[in-house]
């Protein structure tokens, strides 16, 4: 999987969450999810406060792009 | 150390959301 393909996804992943288009996501934009995901609002809850690193309840495409490649870091190792 | 605990938990749960997603996307073209 190419860097851009990363990227297009992430993008695409973050504009889900991002119905809106604020260029953030916030707690209920994440809790919206609920519906779509198969996760419970407290696992969604979990997943906004990993990704929200700096924890100012905002969760930026630069926070939420990170965390993707963390997990495709992770998953490939493992 | 608890900081540690977590941070393994969240990784699954993290995994999760992100499996939930592609699951998701593949679904649709």
């Amino acid at each position: 999987v190419g860097q851009n393909t990363i990227r297009e996804k992430t993008h695409e992943f973050f504009q889900m969450c991002d119905v809106e288009n604020k260029g953030f996501i916030t707690r209920r934009d994440m809790q919206r999810l609920n519906s779509e995901l198969p996760l419970s609002p407290e696992e969604l809850e979990n997943v906004f406060d990993t990704l929200d690193s700096d924890g100012n309840g905002f969760l930026t495409l630069e926070e939420f792009s990170s965390g993707f490649s963390a997990f495709l870091f992770g998953r490939r190792i493992s | 150390d608890p900081n540690m605990k977590a941070g393994a938990a969240n990784e699954g749960v993290l995994a999760n959301f992100f499996n939930s997603l592609l699951s998701k996307k593949t679904g649709s073209p």
